[in-house]
């Protein structure tokens, strides 16, 4: 996955992703795909979800899971998360739960109960950084106001890092892959280096929906996993999502 | 030239937007999820859509399982252990997992592991 939090030079800001899933899931000789990713495009689907007639929060997901990967608090925040890869993963959390050791919650249902009850953007930060979880993983938060966006790298335990967007700094944008961001990614993989270049390249004073679409269109970070792309803007409320591609050549992660 | 050299990096791509072209497939339908309704109830609507995509999906699910265990074990054992695992889930989460199940048709154990792939997958 590639998430990215920008805020451009009127400091409205704007989420971006790319989810990609399935890698090492079945590859399709034939079509140069993967198997998994490929049947998971089908069931893409925009939610808005409705309380008293009102929206309470809107996602991009999968028809038949009900926790969320993407979504958007309109006028409040916007949530994605990427996978972050361990060995003390959630299989161990999984462990622990059938043993009955059940403090930790579920990551998708953390981000969903977020998304449905966080009443600001610091109390979304808040329940990211402090809730236990079967499984780590990295929040990215974007708010609605001027430096309000931030990588939260967690571990089943703890908040290891809290990288925030610092306009005065030069840091007018946050980029997540699924790496830690103090520590170079796996050479194999780089997906940060290319999206990190494209996102300087665009500039703080040209970063808008548009650009932030080419900049997750662009390859590797359009790879053969990506399954969809989400673009959001807090202040308005806008979710929007497409159903991707990758033609050949692409790395197929 | 470095594109055709894995990984294939490209010069940043420019006017991709509004969406179009061989890297845009589709867009998404919307759909709304009325928290008003019971849970069990509350995805009745997307999964009558998606019924469908769902089973193609769990089905290579199972067929991937298989490749690994022939036998077709793996999906026994997910079949048999994870809808009692499911009773251990908070709710709301737990009644709309057996809800999508109820509607689509598909075994509780399978939905249940789909609803958990990203514990199952982070090693």
């Amino acid at each position: 996955c590639t998430s990215v939090v920008a805020e451009d030079s009127k400091g409205n800001l704007l989420h971006g992703r790319n989810l990609d899933f399935g890698l090492f899931m079945g590859w399709d000789l034939k079509n140069k795909s993967w198997i998994m990713s490929e049947k998971l495009k089908p069931l893409v689907v925009n939610l808005d979800f409705r309380r008293n007639n009102k929206t309470v929060f809107k996602s991009t997901n999968f028809a038949g899971y009900v926790g969320m990967l993407t979504g958007i608090r309109p006028h409040l925040f916007s949530l994605t998360m990427n996978e972050r890869f361990s060995l003390d993963g959630g299989y161990i959390g999984i462990l622990e739960w059938i043993l009955g050791q059940r403090d930790g919650m579920w990551m998708s249902f953390l981000t969903r109960s977020v998304l449905e009850n966080a009443t600001s953007y610091e109390n979304a930060r808040s329940l990211l950084a402090q809730t236990k979880l079967l499984a780590p993983a990295y929040f990215i938060l974007g708010g609605n106001q001027s430096g309000q966006g931030c990588i939260i790298t967690r571990s089943r335990e703890l908040s290891l890092d809290l990288l925030e967007l610092n306009v005065k700094l030069g840091r007018w944008y946050v980029l997540e892959t699924n790496y830690d961001h103090w520590e170079d990614p796996f050479f194999l993989d780089d997906r940060r280096t290319p999206a990190m270049t494209c996102m300087n390249m665009t500039t703080q004073n040209n970063i808008s929906i548009k650009t932030l679409y080419d900049v997750l269109s662009t390859k590797p970070v359009l790879n053969k996993l990506t399954t969809y792309t989400t673009l959001m803007q807090v202040s308005n409320g806008n979710l929007e999502s497409y159903i991707r591609d990758c033609p050949n050549p692409c790395m197929p992660w | 030239t470095t594109q055709f050299i894995p990984p294939y990096t490209e010069d940043c791509r420019t006017d991709m937007y509004p969406p179009k072209g061989p890297t845009f497939r589709s867009t998404v339908s919307w759909y709304t999820i009325d928290l008003d309704l019971p849970p069990h109830k509350r995805w009745t609507s997307v999964i009558k859509d998606k019924k469908k995509d769902l089973d193609d999906m769990i089905q290579a699910v199972r067929d991937l399982a298989k490749a690994f265990v022939p036998s077709g074990r793996l999906i026994e054992l997910v079949d048999i252990s994870l809808p009692l695992m499911l009773n251990t889930l908070p709710n709301p989460f737990r009644d709309e997992i057996k809800g999508i199940a109820s509607d689509s048709g598909i075994p509780l154990g399978e939905i249940t592991l789909f609803n958990i792939f990203y514990e199952v997958f982070t090693v």
